[in-house]
């Protein structure tokens, strides 16, 4: 027998409203519901009772594909690559006020100095009350250099006399902290990308707070636009969070979810698995 | 937006008597999409829905207001219902009292830090001698946060060195209830599966009495809001909430929530980075922007 459209309507309707309830941003949820809808309609099945079966065999592998995208990113591939050519690796993390980069790159830095590399730390974040000293606690707890200026300056030579001195001193990786900014400010975007064709990083990676709901997709967006993002971190995953957000990034840029925020702990990383978030939506 | 959509649909229905259950079938999905992607709880929209549905089919437009003006009407005057009406609450700080205390919550970086600073300024402009106290032995650098934002804004600041926040509070009211009327405590981030931080806030709040406790929500947080406004109001019961970052496109659908769950109702809103980005909050303008 052949599945119609009323057949799948109402439990495509509910899964599209799970979705969304799991904070994956409404554009997104549509879309997969429509992609189901392609699939299932006009599918042949033994009986109706093997309807949700077929549904959630789908789902799963919709969500699946979306969250396992063509871009493949690995960071220690990254760092390696950049030693076998004789300098360092240099990895930019953006995304809104208070989504935790920050915080993010200290984790980053213990992650990278645990698998023995050296890392410097640029302080670019040349705006915020007390961001350079945020970071300059984090790098002596965490026994790694910072590269600071002065508040004010202008966060792309800071960034880039960081890697100046990584170069010189064969340091492996450098990490570039930058303000946090709405992406509807013009001159704070320009001013990204100012940064990174100074900088030519080698990943810019996104960082999304896993509390945010429909404004991710707008996020990863336009910070796809204006710098592109290579791979994507979602932090505060621990805090309670649906963490719908990893399929809306991914889906509109096409970036991977490298790693979760799981805390404020410098361990607080844990590596990023597609079937994680499957679980939690169909689980 | 939601406005021209509802124009363009209500047009086609202005020669009927009766707006015809189809068409607002069609017109409360339009609006369930725009709230759902506004951050609206989903099982708040399902409520709402109905209410609207239910006013939509059973009333009929005073004489010579258009259909359309009607049905806009209908939803805008729910959501302020929700939001606790038309008249924005004020804050509870009262000059003839010795000293008014004002606590600061909310989830991790929602801005509560630069909020405090940004709230010491309005007060300030309202005649008050306003001092901040920061209570958040964990965020690193928590303290000079605070202490060049209090410069900037011109306000006595005090900071201890302790790893606990409870002390920091009490100790920064004990050292500036002399020479301030207001007080405002910055306190660190928290979510409500951290039990020792909200036990924390529970004995700070005990200690310090304050007579208003501010949630501050991000207006990007989606659908676990309401939860979150819960489980802080059951710890300490909350007064207000401010919503931040509503410069950016984030339409604080989670606000609705926080407000149906809490009754606390929103005072504030943030918009923008600096000392002077904050308004007094504006129930009908929210609600506009948050129908697109
Ligand atoms: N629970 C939890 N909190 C986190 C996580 N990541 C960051 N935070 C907290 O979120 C808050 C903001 O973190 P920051 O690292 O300062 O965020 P940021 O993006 O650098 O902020 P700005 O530079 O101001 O834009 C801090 O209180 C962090 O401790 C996480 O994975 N889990
Ligand atoms: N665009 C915008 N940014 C804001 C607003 N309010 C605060 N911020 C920014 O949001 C980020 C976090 O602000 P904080 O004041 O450190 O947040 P917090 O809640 O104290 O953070 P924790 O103490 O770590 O939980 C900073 O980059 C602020 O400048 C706002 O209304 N609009
Ligand atoms: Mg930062
Ligand atoms: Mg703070």
């Amino acid at each position: 027998v052949m599945i119609t459209r009323e057949d799948v309507k109402d439990v495509l309707d509910e899964l599209e409203l799970e979705l969304i309830s799991n904070d994956v941003a409404v554009e997104v949820a549509e879309s997969i519901r429509e992609e189901l809808e392609q699939e299932l309609i006009g599918k042949k099945v033994k009986g109706k009772s093997e309807i949700p079966k077929v549904v959630e065999r789908s789902l799963r592998r919709a969500l699946l594909s979306v969250l396992e995208p063509e871009k493949e990113v690995d960071l220690f591939e990254v760092v390696e690559k950049a030693r076998e050519e004789g300098r360092p690796a240099v990895l930019m993390f953006v995304g809104v006020n208070g989504s935790g980069k920050t915080t993010t790159i200290a984790k980053v830095a213990k992650l990278l100095k645990d698998r023995g590399y050296s890392v410097v730390i640029a302080a670019a974040d040349t705006f915020r009350a007390a961001a350079i000293e945020q970071l300059e606690e984090h790098a002596e707890r965490l026994g790694v250099t910072l590269i600071k200026g002065e508040k004010g300056d202008d966060p792309a030579a800071v960034a880039f006399n960081a890697v100046q001195h990584a170069e010189s001193k064969g340091k492996d990786v450098v990490l570039v902290d930058t303000a946090g900014r709405a992406y509807t400010d013009v001159n704070l975007m320009e001013e990204l990308k100012k940064m990174k064709r100074v900088l030519e990083p080698d990943l810019v990676i996104f960082v999304g707070d896993a509390l945010a709901g429909n404004d991710a997709v707008e996020q990863a967006r336009t910070f796809d636009e204006y710098v592109g993002i290579d791979c994507a971190i979602l932090t505060k995953v621990d805090a309670d969070a649906k963490g719908g957000a990893v399929l809306s990034i991914t889906k509109v840029t096409g970036a991977p979810i490298l790693y979760l925020g799981v805390g404020q702990g410098y361990d607080d990383l844990k590596r990023f698995t597609p079937e994680w978030f499957v679980e939690r939506v169909t689980g | 937006g939601l406005g021209d959509r509802l124009s363009s649909l209500v047009d086609k229905i202005k020669g009927a008597p009766v707006i015809d259950e189809k068409l607002v079938k069609e017109v409360v999905r339009d609006v369930q999409r725009a709230l759902l992607e506004a951050d609206v709880d989903v099982q708040l929209v399902l409520d709402l829905s109905k209410r609207i549905e239910k006013r939509a089919l059973e009333e009929e437009p005073p004489a010579g207001v258009p259909k359309r003006d009607y049905l806009l009407r209908i939803v805008y005057e729910e959501l302020v219902e929700l939001l606790g009406g038309e008249e924005t609450e004020e804050l509870d700080v009262d000059p003839s009292r010795d000293v008014n205390v004002i606590m600061l919550v909310g989830l991790y970086g929602m801005g509560k830090t630069t909020t405090a600073a940004k709230l010491a300024r309005y007060l300030q402009r309202r005649g008050f001698k306003v001092g901040l106290v920061c209570a958040d032995p964990y965020r690193p650098a928590a303290d000079e946060q605070l202490r060049q934002l209090a410069e900037e804004v011109g306000a006595p600041v005090h900071t201890e060195d302790t790893d606990d926040a409870v002390e920091m509070a009490v100790k920064g009211v004990e050292a500036l209830k002399d020479e301030c009327d207001v007080i405002i405590i910055d306190t660190a981030g928290r979510d409500r599966l951290s039990e020792d931080l909200i036990e924390e806030l529970k004995e700070m709040a005990e200690k310090v009495e304050p007579h208003e406790v501010l949630l501050v929500l991000d207006a990007t947080v989606g659908q676990k809001a309401g939860d979150h406004a819960e489980a802080f109001h059951e710890a300490v019961p909350l007064t207000g909430v401010i919503l931040t970052k509503l410069d950016t496109a984030a339409k604080g659908g989670g606000a609705l929530s926080a407000v149906a769950r809490t009754g606390a109702p929103i005072k504030f809103i943030g918009t923008g980075e600096r000392l002077d980005d904050l308004e007094e909050f504006n129930p009908k303008s929210f609600v506009a922007r948050l129908l697109g």
